[in-house]
Formats: C-alpha cells, sequence, structure tokens
C-alpha cells in the first residue's frame, strides 16, 4: 500500500543483508530488503523528473541496518545523492558515518569505486567540481553502470553544517539527480 | 528553529528527492 513505483533488489543491497544477516535464515535477509522495498517503493520514483516525497520509516528495531539496507538499495535503482542528516554531536556524527563506512564498504579498494563520501562538505571550488563530475558520470553513456558513483553526504543536524551543505547543493547542478535524504 | 529551516532549504535545493524520516 502507498507504493509508488517498485524498487529492484540489486548487488548492492543484496550483499549488505548477506554480509550483514549471513547468520540468520534466508528468511529473516529477506524481510529486511522486502521490508527496505518496502519503504523506498514510497519514495520519488527515482526514474521520474521533478517530485517530492515524504517517507516515514518506522522500524521496530535496528534502525540503522534498516535505513544502510534502503540507501544500498537506492543505489541499485540509480539515486545518485543520498544526505543523511545524523547526529547532534561531532562524535554522534562521526559514529554513524563510520557505521556506513563499515555497512556499505565505503573504504573498499577491489573494484571500482560505489560510494563517495562527504561528511559536513563545505562550499568550495573542489568539492562542486568533484561531486558535479561524479553526477556527471551518470549521464555519461560510456561510463560502465558500475563506474557510477553515488555521492554519499553525512551531514551534523546543526544549522551551520546544513548551511554550509545547502550553500554547495545551490551550486550544484541537481536537475534529474534522483536524491534520497534520509533524516535519522 | 533554525536547523529545521535549514533541513527545509536543503529539500528545497535539490528537485527530484524523497525526504525519509526515520522514527524508532
Amino acid at each position: 500500500p502507498g507504493a509508488r513505483w517498485q524498487p529492484e533488489v540489486g548487488e548492492e543491497a543484496r550483499d549488505l543483508v548477506a554480509r550483514k544477516l549471513g547468520h540468520e535464515s534466508q528468511e529473516t535477509q529477506d524481510q529486511l530488503l522486502e521490508s527496505a522495498a518496502s519503504i523506498l517503493s514510497k519514495s520519488a520514483n527515482p526514474h521520474a523528473g521533478r517530485e517530492t516525497g515524504l517517507v516515514v520509516g518506522y522500524v521496530q528495531s535496528g534502525k540503522t541496518l534498516s535505513f544502510s539496507t534502503v540507501m544500498a538499495l537506492a543505489r541499485d535503482n540509480g539515486f545518485q545523492l543520498v544526505i543523511v542528516v545524523a547526529g547532534i554531536s561531532k562524535p554522534l556524527l562521526n559514529q554513524s558515518t563510520q557505521r556506513l563506512r563499515r555497512d556499505l564498504r565505503i573504504d573498499d579498494v577491489d573494484g571500482p569505486l560505489r560510494w563517495k563520501l562527504y561528511t559536513n562538505p563545505t562550499d568550495n571550488e573542489n568539492n562542486r567540481r568533484h561531486i558535479q563530475q561524479t553526477l556527471q558520470d551518470w549521464r555519461d553513456p560510456d561510463v560502465a553502470q558500475s563506474e557510477r558513483a553515488t555521492v554519499l553526504v553525512t551531514v551534523m543536524k546543526q544549522y551551520r553544517h546544513l548551511r554550509a551543505l545547502v550553500t554547495l547543493l545551490q551550486n550544484l547542478d541537481l536537475a534529474g539527480v534522483p536524491t534520497l535524504i534520509v533524516d535519522d | 528553529s533554525t536547523t529545521y529551516r535549514r533541513l527545509l532549504e536543503m529539500r528545497d535545493a535539490i528537485p527530484n528527492h524523497t525526504y525519509l524520516q526515520y522514527t524508532a
């Protein structure tokens, strides 16, 4: 109920769940994937044009694993930018960022870079150029799907850091860039 | 609050976005 499109479970989400819940039954793993797909299906369709969606994800337990699975699934389904608003203090933000680093294997050196992580990014020439280039790869038919990286931003829930991010975003061309904002 | 206003500004800066709010 409430689904606006049907996400497909791809390699990113499947791998994550197998790594995190490998010791659990297949049924338990499938439940997590189904729950994540159900949450994401209520979001704006990544392949549609300008669209805004609001989803409230209620989970009984394993909140972080739930949203990292939703993020992996988002990448599988063409989301190019994921912003996680996490932590009202530096230690809490760092904790969430480290957890995502591990869960999404961000520092994994095998194969192409799948995520490009920015924590509390400021608006500067370097960030603008690198992020825009990463997003540009999604429009370039010569770049293989597996070589396209998802830009992951973790930001502290604090007005100064949010203001810096807003300025950066305003200076990027985000037309046609499907984005998931996770408010933890 | 100022933080909430900034969150709204962030959403407005992104044409195709989904805002996913988590509640435990």
